[in-house]
């Protein structure tokens, strides 16, 4: 739409209103704006096809370098998979089960929502899936002796990579945070230096209140990376822009689909592509 | 919230006579502000200012309001309009069963809603049957079983089988052969844009002629919230919308976009996890809401 012609005020409107059709929100996409009439200039940049690309670069160099999931050889890594009701998180926890027990390394996943119903069976069925051991107790059991028991198991089974998978919570629910809390100061204590990735997850269709989401679990927990799952669907997460801008959160992976399989590493330039599409 | 905002934008005007066409393109860029902070569609704020804007100009600053909160007794005003003017009845049908289909995008909350509706309606005199049409989520099934069991209300399912059609059917008809007069089928959470799926809701429909269709949707949902609607609509056709999670503290302009957008009533909000947390959609709670 905007190769061929000449950059003018009209044209910044509508990649503002693209930004904020994107979930990017009105704040975030102000300072991309900023940013891209100060480089317009800089570059002398003087169609719509340069403002667009000019633009991706923009977006893609704020979301940082490609970031993998860490992982230490030889010992016990813990991802602990947090965020709001029904994002992806356990189904997620199911698609890295299997991508880590392809690689060849011991996996277990540990059912932490003891709560929900039929949550434990949800896991169980995924675990069988990836082929990954599973650590469950009985429908409300308390969460922090499942995450406990786990830890322990997986140390005497020589785990590489244990999965922890959390009730779904609204972040103004201070008793639910509290009990994220809880489980994170277990798995410090009876773990040291193994809680290598807390992962945010957050669904692709949401707003503005993802920010909330990522600035409030990031006070209880030290959320080290974001999944942003249903990119298959037709919201682009264009939220995750702002997180970036303003918690400074890395993405790290990305969900695309109900499968299995469907699971990729997210890629910053693919995804200012994608926001054009 | 908007109040503050407009008050500082329009401080200086109190007592002064009609609002000249700066003062309102000031305050109605606050508006827009305050409606895209809280996920409103894109195209709905641009329309709902413009209604806004119109009844602006030219209003008096009476002596009793600043003109801040003159503009937001007209905002809060429009809102109610676009949001209020429907009906949280379900209605029962004259011949039961009466069929409640519930549908959604995946994880909005359509389970735990179909729980929520059989223990609301039970209440008010109905018999409820759950039908369990999630044949793919892992458990999906079981879910809706422990939920039923919670409740003492009985759940139709029919194990492996992998055809949410023929379930649907089965589901109407032991209804009917129970004696039960409402029956609530819980579909599987599906993309709007999968053709194959979105047929399945189209043949499920068919099947069992329900007499509501209940888009599902959760209160967090930004821009993409209209497209969603609109393609559910267009493609199936409901009858009204749940918002879930609104126990959270997300403003929750998708609502407004989608009542806008389809013209479809809000029914129900869902106001937590349990399963008595289904209450009636109030619009001057949502407008006010809407405006942070
Ligand atoms: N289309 C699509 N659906 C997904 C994706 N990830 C998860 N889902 C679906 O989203 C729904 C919710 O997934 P869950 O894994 O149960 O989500 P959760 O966060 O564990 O939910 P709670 O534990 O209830 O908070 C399921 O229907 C999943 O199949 C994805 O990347 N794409
Ligand atoms: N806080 C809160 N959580 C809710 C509400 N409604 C549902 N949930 C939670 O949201 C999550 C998803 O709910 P489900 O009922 O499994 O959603 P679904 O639409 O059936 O999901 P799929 O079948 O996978 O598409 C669960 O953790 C529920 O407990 C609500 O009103 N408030
Ligand atoms: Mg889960
Ligand atoms: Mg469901």
């Amino acid at each position: 739409l905007l190769s061929g012609r000449k950059i003018d005020e009209e044209m910044y409107e509508e990649l503002e209103d693209l930004l904020i059709m994107h979930d990017v929100g009105v704040t975030a996409a102000t300072n991309l704006l900023r940013d891209l009439r100060r480089l317009v200039k800089d570059r002398k940049i003087l169609d719509g096809e340069g403002l667009r690309l000019l633009l991706k670069e923009i977006i893609s160099n704020s979301l940082g370098e490609k970031k993998p999931l860490r992982l230490e050889p030889g010992t016990l890594n813990i991802f602990l998979v947090v965020g709001v009701n029904g994002v992806g998180k356990t189904t997620t926890i199911g698609k890295l089960a299997q991508r880590y027990k392809e690689q060849g390394l011991k996996v277990m996943v540990a059912a932490g929502d003891t709560f929900r119903a039929a949550a434990s069976s949800q896991l169980e069925i995924w675990a069988e899936r990836a082929g990954v051991y599973l650590v469950s107790h009985a429908d409300g059991a308390d969460p922090a002796a499942v995450v406990f028991d786990a830890v322990h198991s997986a140390r005497a089974k020589k785990i590489d990579l244990l999965l922890v998978d959390t009730a779904g919570r609204l972040h103004n629910k201070s008793n639910l945070m509290q009990e994220l809390g809880k489980i994170r100061r277990i798995i410090d204590r009876e773990a040291e230096h193994s809680l290598r990735e807390v992962l945010l997850v957050v669904d692709a269709t949401t707003g503005q209140n993802a920010l909330v989401q990522a600035k409030e679990f990031a006070q209880i927990v030290p959320v080290t990376g974001i999944v942003l799952t249903k990119l298959d669907g037709t919201a682009k997460g264009g939220i995750v822009i702002a997180i970036n801008q303003e918690q400074k959160i890395p993405i790290k992976i990305i969900g695309v689909g109900e499968k299995i399989s469907d699971l990729r590493d997210f890629d910053p330039q693919e995804f200012a592509e994608a926001l054009f599409e | 919230g908007l109040g503050d905002k407009l008050q500082a934008t329009l401080k200086k005007l109190r007592g002064k006579g009609k609002l000249t066409e700066k003062d309102i393109s000031d305050a109605m860029r606050e508006v827009r502000m305050a409606l895209l902070e809280a996920d409103v569609n894109l195209k709905v704020v641009r329309d709902f200012v413009n209604a806004v804007k119109e009844r602006a100009i030219g209003a008096d600053v009476l002596e009793s309001l600043t003109p801040g909160q003159q503009i937001v007794k007209i905002v809060h005003e429009e809102l109610m309009n676009l949001l209020g003017g429907s009906t949280s009845r379900i209605a029962i049908a004259s011949k039961p069963p009466t069929v409640l289909m519930l549908v959604g995008l995946q994880g909005a909350g359509k389970t735990t809603q179909a729980g929520k509706l059989a223990l609301s309606l039970r209440k008010s005199g109905r018999h409820p049957l759950l039908v369990a049409c999630d044949v793919y989520r892992p458990a999906a099934i079981e879910q809706l079983q422990v939920l039923g069991r919670q409740l003492d209300i009985p759940v139709f399912s029919i194990s492996g089988n992998q055809n949410p059609v023929q379930i649907a059917k089965q589901g109407k008809e032991e209804a009917m052969r129970q004696g039960r007069d409402l029956v609530i089928i819980d579909t599987a959470g599906r993309l709007h844009v999968d053709e194959k799926l979105m047929q399945e809701l189209k043949d499920i429909k068919a099947a069992v002629m329900p007499h509501e269709i209940l888009l599902v949707v959760d209160a967090m949902t930004g821009q993409d919230a209209v497209n969603v609607a609109e393609s559910f609509n267009s493609t199936l056709g409901i009858d009204g919308v749940i918002v879930t999670k609104l126990d959270g503290d997300t403003r929750g302009g998708a609502a407004l976009s989608i009542k806008a957008v389809t013209g479809k009533p809000i029914k129900f909000v869902g106001m937590g996890e349990k399963l008595d947390t289904l209450e009636v959609f109030h619009p001057d709670r949502m407008a006010s809401r809407i405006l942070g």
